[in-house]
């Protein structure tokens, strides 16, 4: 465990942590993708298949079914919780999961390290991960709009793709046997698209501090 | 870091 990390895992915890919390406290979820956070849902199961049968460490075990319980309770609140439900954008929210679930798959059960159950949804879990932010990056564009509560969530995720990068690098020339291919270029391209995020989310909180500025 | 390592990670 280096610096990096742990620090990424911190960030990637705290986001999803303060969605929850927030979604809990002010009731609602306006802004947020019930899309992506069912992906992320899906991310998470699909990944996690080895919780019971490989132990790694008690951080890891707890790390998992941490993100397992946060992210079907965050779908949770949104598709069940009578006020929840209703601050859901559901008209913008409209985003096709199959579009990304397939091309996911299919890539999956051609590229991954071992062609067996577990590696093929391992596998497929990265590469979920990395476009799972893609429904909310549509809603972003189309409500024009990003409160504190969206705003923060997508820093915290920001910050833990940018944590696992150096990471990563940090491995590399750290630990003779790490190269993994598959989780570095679906990281990649899942950090670049959180760059495409962050554009959108300056650009808006600009254009909200000129529309608030005297005339 | 053994290969086994890589998959550690969350």
């Amino acid at each position: 465990m280096n610096i990096f990390r742990l620090a990424g895992d911190m960030t990637h915890l705290m986001s999803v942590l303060v969605l929850l919390l927030k979604i809990h406290t002010i009731k609602s979820c306006a802004g947020i993708s019930l899309k992506t956070q069912e992906l992320y849902a899906l991310v998470f199961a699909t990944r996690y298949l080895d919780i019971f049968t490989d132990f790694i460490s008690v951080y890891n075990t707890i790390m998992k079914l941490i993100f397992l319980g946060s992210s079907f309770s965050i779908v949770w609140y949104m598709r069940r919780h009578k006020l929840v439900r209703r601050s859901y954008d559901k008209e913008q929210d409209t985003f096709r999961h199959f579009f990304l679930v397939l091309p996911c798959l299919l890539l999956a059960l051609v590229m991954n390290e071992k062609f067996t159950f577990k590696e093929v949804m391992w596998a497929f879990s990265l590469y979920l991960e990395a476009v799972a932010i893609l429904p909310q990056l549509v809603l972003l564009q189309r409500t024009k709009n990003i409160d504190n509560l969206t705003g923060q969530y997508v820093f915290l995720l920001g910050a833990y793709r940018a944590f696992y990068i150096f990471n990563w690098i940090y491995r590399y020339f750290t630990e003779p046997h790490y190269v993994h291919w598959i989780t570095w270029i679906s990281g990649l391209v899942q950090t670049l698209l959180y760059a495409d995020f962050f554009y959108y989310y300056f650009n808006s909180w600009k254009n909200n501090v000129k529309l608030h500025l005297p005339a | 870091g053994s290969p086994d390592s890589v998959k550690d990670e969350l």
